[in-house]
């Protein structure tokens, strides 16, 4: 490994970032993601903690640009040179910048993850069949409105999930209208446009007005690409056009014909052969976590190794199950020493799934063996569910709760039906966040997003937003509770937990705390936390840490088998 | 077997500079920072060769001196842009 010239290193472990904009390649919630795994790479490993900040001016500022983005160094357009970053200082220093002209992925071809529809936000899975149809990427079809959407699984017609793509009709970002769709036709300089513009910018990003007149109202957001997107070409970020003409022939999906690299184009209007607009068809794209992980190396303080299977070595390459490089360790430990010692591993599991006879779904059948490549019914078999929406401890029974059911668990053996939602707390949404029943009032809460109910035997308050308890607005939901005898609840959010007062339902002063410092040991990202026979429950993925009332982490198990008990 | 003769079109902005790995291979030594600005109108060989080795000992490449098959590779893979070596 090599350290700059003069060892340059932040002078504090504390480290804040802010993420200056978004690419219009991924959704920003993806971006977030892969930024803050990026960071924990190196925070795994050192005593180093990174925290997202929203103002004032951080010690990493993190930006998309094209070409001459603001620095001395322009970038290159696509392919090429990647991304930059400083190493740690003042100013410019420390901030890492990534080249707009790539296509960011997650280093396996476009990620198209989906808003709303009934499918929590999963990632569109290509190709799928709907109406028996074949699809390889998002349609309107079966849709009136012209919103394109996709089955989050290989057959629409069969599992029924389905999320909306992103486009400008659903959704802009940054701009100044807080997400607001675009409106067609909108007014800018007097002209009228109908479809996402790059006028008035010398920057290269797709914009439109979020109301009718650009020019009277002033409000604008940034497009995000379809997953048609082109890539390069001469219009870049344009959506592919289907069917489009060239040399006379109709085509209905992007080809190779008429290049001599058989790389694959489409034109982004309706005919090549008059307006000669195109642009390559999305690749494999880079790894914007992978990329991130290595370029925040150097705002650490790591220059380029020789080592060609390190991170911090120059060149790119795609990984599918990444993990720091020995190399890459011994330069951050060099630097800021190691952390506090490794975190609990998950078990490997000790048992192999047996393969179903009965592939079928939406059948009442308690069976628990698996087959990992049959679609199952989750809603029916709790043993099938990979990641619950909450769990929690109510009249000393754990639920669990998942899409609009829930599962009680009994004195032995796992849960065997599932109860609607609706049928005992009427008023709740499909989805729930989390939920806790206060010890001392006996009072059950449930949180969906900014949303809250109280209920009280039959009789329910809500809903009500987190601004009544005093939560500021950056509080997207609540991912997890922890009760106690005195009348207060620990709520959690990311890195952050605060303290409510069930009583007087407000926030008590002195919160947010970070959870990493008084949690230690636990995953940051847990998505299920609660309090059950008197012991914290983290959960990630299919697996929980528990902790003891004094903090200390006793157990990690399987949620399937330990919680469940599952076969 | 298709009668049809291909049909080989050249997009606009496809058309690519046609500058020789010689003249690549400067422009990404000097641009991260294996060899100082001005250095290749000299088109002193064995300097060049000098640098090039740095370079493939730097990205733990076969140390040739040669633009071989393997550094020109290299040089035309996706890439941070900080510099290899320098500030």
């Amino acid at each position: 490994f090599q350290t700059f010239e003069g060892e340059l290193k932040w002078d504090h472990n504390d480290i804040t970032y802010k993420i200056l904009n978004y690419s219009p390649d991924l959704d920003p919630e993806v971006i977030d993601d892969a930024f803050a795994r990026a960071f924990k790479v190196w925070s795994d490993v050192t005593p180093l903690t990174f925290t997202r900040i929203y103002d004032g001016e951080p010690d990493i500022n993190i930006l998309f640009g094209s070409d001459n983005h603001g620095d001395p160094y322009p970038f290159d357009g696509k392919d090429g040179l990647l991304a930059h970053a400083y190493p740690p200082g003042e100013g410019v220093q420390g901030d890492a910048h990534f080249d707009e002209d790539e296509n960011w992925t997650l280093g396996t071809g476009v990620v198209v993850k989906t808003r709303f529809g009934n499918a929590d936000g999963a990632i569109c899975s290509f190709p799928f069949v709907f109406d028996g149809e074949t699809y390889t990427s998002c349609t309107s079809a079966g849709r009136s409105d012209g919103h394109i959407w996709c089955s989050t699984t290989p057959n629409f017609d069969k599992d029924q999930k389905f999320g909306f793509c992103p486009s400008e009709l659903l959704y802009t970002f940054d701009g100044n209208s807080d997400g607001q769709p675009c409106v067609f036709p909108f007014i800018f300089d007097g002209e009228s446009y109908s479809s996402c513009t790059k006028e008035g910018r010398d920057d290269g990003y797709r914009w439109c007005g979020t109301t009718a007149n650009y020019d009277k109202d002033r409000k604008y957001g940034f497009c995000p690409n379809r997953d048609t997107a082109v890539v390069g070409g001469n219009s870049q970020g344009d959506p592919c056009v289907f069917p489009f003409t060239f040399l006379g022939k109709t085509y209905h999906q992007c080809t190779s014909d008429g290049r001599s690299d058989n790389r694959l184009w489409c034109a982004t209007t309706s005919s090549y052969d008059n307006d000669q607009k195109w642009g390559l068809c999305g690749d494999q794209g880079y790894s914007l976590f992978l990329v991130a992980a290595h370029e925040f190396g150097h705002a650490l303080g790591l220059e380029h190794s020789s080592v060609q299977d390190a991170l911090m070595y120059p060149m790119y390459k795609y990984v599918k199950d990444f993990s720091l490089h020995s190399d890459d360790i011994n330069g951050i430990q060099y630097l800021y020493g190691a952390g506090s010692g490794p975190q609990p591993t998950p078990p490997k599991p000790t048992r192999k799934p047996r393969p179903t006879t009965t592939p079928s779904t939406r059948t009442t059948t308690t069976t628990t063996s698996v087959d990992p490549d049959v679609p199952v019914d989750p809603t029916q078999n709790p043993c099938k569910v990979k990641q619950f929406d909450a769990i929690a401890e109510i009249q000393g029974q754990l639920h669990f709760f998942k899409d609009g059911v829930y599962w009680k668990l009994p004195a032995s053996g796992p849960p065997t039906s599932s109860i609607p939602i609706r049928d005992t707390w009427p008023a709740l949404p499909s989805n729930i966040d989390t939920a806790f029943q206060d010890p001392q009032s006996k009072k059950i809460f449930f949180f969906a997003g900014r949303r809250f109910w109280q209920y009280t035997g039959n009789t329910v308050l809500g809903p009500r937003s987190l601004d009544k308890l005093g939560f500021e607005k950056d509080v997207e939901e609540i991912s997890g509770a922890i009760t106690r005898n005195n009348g207060k609840v620990l709520l959690f959010n990311g890195e952050n937990y605060w303290r409510l007062d069930v009583k007087s339902q407000t926030v008590d002063k002195g919160y947010p705390r970070s959870r990493d410092e008084d949690f230690a040991g636990v995953p940051l990202d847990a998505h299920d936390i609660f309090v059950y026979q008197d012991k914290y429950y983290f959960c990630q993925d299919s697996f929980f840490w528990r902790m003891t009332w004094r903090k200390q982490v006793e157990k990690v198990g399987y949620v399937k088998y330990d919680l469940l008990r599952c076969p | 077997t298709s009668h049809h003769k291909p049909v080989s079109v050249i997009f606009p902005s496809d058309i690519r500079s046609n500058s020789s790995d010689l003249e690549r291979a400067q422009k990404y030594l000097i641009r991260y920072g294996y060899m100082p600005p001005g250095l290749q109108q000299t088109d002193n060989q064995n300097t060049l060769r000098e640098v090039v080795t740095k370079m493939q000992k730097k990205l733990g490449l076969k140390e040739t001196g040669e633009l071989d098959g393997e550094t020109i590779a290299a040089i035309n893979s996706p890439r941070c842009g900080v510099p290899d070596v320098g500030k």
